[in-house]
């Protein structure tokens, strides 16, 4: 399957 | 002359800090399949072991690839790696993109 629409997720450590 | 294929470098960060200090974006079934560090932050770990730079790919922490794992389940491994105290220090293997 195509991927979906990219979701900008950034996650901060 | 030839152009060199990117090449993984493995980074050992000491956690000489309360934080990592590292944001990364993407994970499987993204444009960016590979975490890709975006932000690293002053006075946090990352920053203070001097070797990791903003785009590099993160492949593998402590050994474990991040190769198929969705942005959450890729964050969680970065965030267990940080919090366990069985070890005092992270092994990223990372690569820069077009170098």
């Amino acid at each position: 399957s195509p991927p979906k629409e990219y979701e900008d997720e950034v996650t901060f450590f | 002359s030839p152009v060199p294929a990117p090449t993984a470098t493995l980074v050992r960060v000491l956690k000489n800090s309360n934080t990592l200090g590292i944001a990364i974006e993407g994970g499987a079934n993204t444009r960016q399949p590979l975490p890709r560090i975006v932000t690293i932050q002053k006075g946090g770990s990352a920053h203070n072991c001097g070797q990791l730079r903003v785009g590099q790919i993160i492949l593998e922490v402590n050994g474990i690839s991040l190769k198929g794992q969705e942005h959450k389940d890729a964050a969680r491994i970065i965030a267990e790696a940080f919090k366990t105290k069985e070890k005092d220090h992270i092994d990223f293997l990372v690569f820069e993109p077009g170098l």
